[in-house]
């Protein structure tokens, strides 16, 4: 499964 | 006011290149210390961030803080006119809906100016946290290009895995399967890092695609730990950079 790069980043 | 000399359109080829397969439209925010941009693939897989200090350019005002909505495919037409070796300038008035470029040629006899529409992006920031990698590659360019090519052939997911010994890619598909092992050299080419070993899939497609940087640098390094996003950075000259991060794929 591909996961998403907002899994690890968050909005500053 | 922003206004940016550089004295070879060369380079600024190179970087939207690097930029502009994996995002059509971006904002660069200009400030006093140079040019960032980030910003996340459509699919929000990856995510780009690329920065330029001032001193990368002859000339370099940026009055107050600027952000420039741009579409890196009409820019790029744009740069398609200019010669590489011709200088070029880029230049915004404070609330212009509009990003001048103009183009002198080496012998300075042929100038050439152009308007680009600005977009109004809504585009958001995210904090890349602090992460102490466990393994970092350097290698040459080139050939993380070559076998990101060559991989994408087998297989849509390439398993990278980082020992002491080096650095291995693995795709496995229906018509068969592809190892390519990278050691450390002794002239130096390739160096390996590892606190602890890593093995990480991620998908091919993006990782051919952050190739479209390696005219920039000579080498590439590669940095992983275990269940975070991959990074790939790109030196640009003396300057800056330009990273990428892909998100790795998980078992279901």
């Amino acid at each position: 499964m591909q996961k998403s790069i907002t899994s690890f980043f968050k909005p500053k | 006011m922003f206004e940016a000399r550089l004295s070879s359109t060369a380079l600024l080829k190179k970087i939207v290149d690097a930029l502009k397969e994996i995002l059509h439209q971006s904002t660069l925010d200009c400030s006093d210390s140079g040019i960032q941009l980030q910003a996340m693939d459509n699919s929000h897989v990856s995510l780009v961030s690329m920065s330029l200090r001032s001193d990368c350019f002859e000339k370099y005002r940026c009055d107050r803080n600027l952000s420039l909505g741009l579409d890196l495919r009409s820019l790029t037409k744009v740069l398609k006119c200019a010669s590489g070796d011709d200088a070029v300038t880029i230049k915004s008035a404070d609330k212009a809906d509009k990003l001048q470029l103009s183009f002198e040629s080496a012998s300075m006899d042929r100038t050439a100016d152009y308007e680009l529409r600005l977009l109004n992006l809504d585009q958001e920031h995210l904090a890349i946290p602090e992460t102490d990698y466990a393994c970092v590659v350097h290698m040459p360019a080139t050939e993380f290009a070559r076998i990101c090519r060559d991989l994408s052939t087998f297989s849509e997911s390439v398993v990278i895995a980082c020992t002491k010994d080096g650095i291995k890619f693995s795709a496995n598909g229906e018509m068969g399967s592809v190892n390519i092992k990278l050691s450390e050299t002794s002239k130096g080419d390739v160096s390996v890092q590892v606190e602890e070993p890593v093995t990480l899939s991620f998908a091919g497609r993006y990782l051919n695609t952050f190739t479209r940087a390696t005219p920039l640098s000579e080498k590439v390094k590669i940095s992983m730990a275990p269940e975070v996003p991959l990074l790939v950075e790109y030196p640009i000259e003396d300057y800056g950079y330009i990273r990428y991060y892909l998100a790795p794929k998980v078992d279901e």
